[in-house]
């Protein structure tokens, strides 16, 4: 399958989502 | 990014589950003992919400470590997927602990839950030791005969942590630290 990858911003984001 | 509306109902799975792991020397106890299960997560929220919560790397207490690895697998050499293995080693100054250690374990986090490595299959997690003579980080991977997979994490590791091409970073076969008897050459690799 194809491997679930996340950028350092996106998840830098993500940080403080609700 | 583009104007993208976030669905903030969903959680953002990881392709590994991890687990974070807190090291803290009691000599009443075994080594292995001493290694606590924090807890384990598989969402790029779940992460976040542990994070936040726990002390930053910068403000444990001296010989004291952190380590994340993939869920199942144990923050020591004796784990079967650490055993033919070894580390990126990244050795601290003093100084930089005010300077670089949080933001080098955050990227470092952030490079193994993002899965950031093109051979992240090899990538068992990474360790974060608290020492007063100078602290480290290490990566740890599953299998050190396995040259260009080894020699891809540590490029992309240098880079993404910002490191000067004027330094050298290598690794180390755990088997070889191991067996460590006197102070010949350390480093199976370097980049």
């Amino acid at each position: 399958g194809t491997k679930i990858v996340y950028e350092r911003n996106f998840l830098l984001n993500l940080r403080n989502s609700p | 990014n583009e104007n993208v509306s976030m669905d903030y109902s969903i959680k953002h799975p990881l392709q590994n589950c991890w687990t974070l792991w807190y090291f803290e020397n009691d000599r009443n106890q075994s080594w292995e003992k001493n290694q606590r299960e924090i807890a384990s997560f598989d969402t790029v929220e779940d992460f976040w919400s542990l994070y936040n919560h726990i002390k930053p790397a910068s403000e444990l207490k001296q010989g004291t470590d952190y380590s994340l690895f993939k869920k199942g697998i144990r923050p020591m050499w004796e784990d079967a997927a650490n055993k033919k293995g070894g580390r990126w080693l990244i050795s601290l100054e003093k100084k930089q602990r005010t300077n670089d250690l949080d933001r080098y374990w955050l990227d470092i986090i952030l490079c193994l839950i993002g899965e950031a490595f093109e051979n992240s299959d090899e990538v068992c997690g990474a360790v974060v030791n608290i020492r007063y003579k100078g602290d480290k980080i290490g990566v740890w991977t599953g299998d050190a005969s396995k040259g260009a997979a080894v020699l891809e994490i540590g490029r992309k590791l240098k880079e993404r942590l910002h490191i000067s091409n004027r330094i050298t970073i290598g690794y180390e076969v755990h088997k070889d630290t191991m067996d460590k008897t006197g102070s010949s050459s350390k480093y199976s690799y370097s980049v």
